[in-house]
């Protein structure tokens, strides 16, 4: 039988994928503003 | 199985920072006007592979302008960046190098500079000097006030002007005009300056002293002007185009 999948589970099954303290990597590009962004 | 492809360069990766301050480097020093520039940000690199040990980066900085004129002898290094509230000049440039076995050359760099707005400097600070033409005739005359105030009292050499480097005006409480502007000694002393002006000539490029004055001319109730010149002295190396002679 087919049977239609929630979201709410495959959110939780990314929440698991990931490990404890886990910190998305900062963008690549731009970098750091080393004075002032006018 | 092929290997996987390198992951992208990071715009704060070591290779882009040593990138990015070789391409500064490179624009200040093909640079014959104005101020040196410091880099602010990097905002895009892309690494295009040419073969082993080959690669063609390009580089999108960038830059805000420091209080060394670009005739300054001062390293980049110790150059302070020019505040927000001095009306910041910031320089969009795009850069082409190459990494050949490790080593990283520029081969093209291209730059266009403008300035803060006036309605961002004013939001912050609403008093402060806004930057004004250079053609603008109430700088014209600062410029030449000052210049004429340090030839009437030196006992060095007669300076002549080589360029205004910026200017603002002060219009509350007080008017004020602010100038900077590169000077280049001349083979006259002021002495000699006065009998015949015409006579003085800029020393050859090999042999100049440049120096960079600032000056502030106050015009109400009356006119005064106060001048600092300092003399660079003599540099190796260094020239000077005239406006228009410029290459690049």
């Amino acid at each position: 039988p087919v049977v239609k999948r929630t979201v709410g589970e495959a959110a939780q099954h990314d929440k698991v994928a990931r490990p404890v303290g886990f910190v998305p990597p900062p963008p690549p590009c731009p970098g750091r503003v080393h004075h002032f962004k006018i | 199985v092929p290997t996987a492809p390198p992951p992208p360069l990071g715009c704060d990766d070591p290779e882009s920072e040593a990138a990015a301050e070789l391409a500064v480097n490179y624009i200040n020093d093909h640079s014959h006007h104005g101020y040196k520039f410091a880099l602010n940000r990097i905002e895009n690199v892309r690494v295009i592979p040419q073969g082993l040990n080959h690669k063609i980066l390009f580089l999108e900085l960038d830059l805000l302008e420091t209080e060394c004129h670009i005739l300054s002898p001062t390293p980049l290094e110790n150059c302070t960046v020019r505040s927000f509230t001095e009306h910041a000049v910031e320089g969009d440039c795009d850069v082409k190098l190459q990494n050949l076995d490790g080593k990283l050359s520029v081969l093209a760099s291209k730059c266009h500079s403008h300035a803060d707005s006036n309605e961002d400097v004013t939001r912050v600070c609403p008093d402060c000097p806004l930057l004004a033409n250079l053609n603008n005739t109430q700088v014209l005359t600062a410029v030449t006030a000052a210049l004429n105030s340090h030839n009437s009292k030196t006992a060095g050499a007669y300076l002549k002007l080589l360029e205004i480097g910026r200017a603002r005006i002060q219009y509350h409480p007080v008017h004020l005009v602010f100038v900077e502007f590169a000077v280049a000694a001349t083979n006259c002393s002021a002495g000699e300056a006065k009998a015949n002006v015409d006579a003085c000539q800029l020393l050859p490029d090999d042999q100049s002293n440049f120096g960079f004055c600032t000056a502030t001319m106050a015009t109400q109730p009356l006119q005064d002007v106060q001048v600092d010149c300092k003399l660079y002295g003599h540099q190796a190396g260094v020239t000077y185009s005239q406006p228009g002679q410029d290459t690049s």
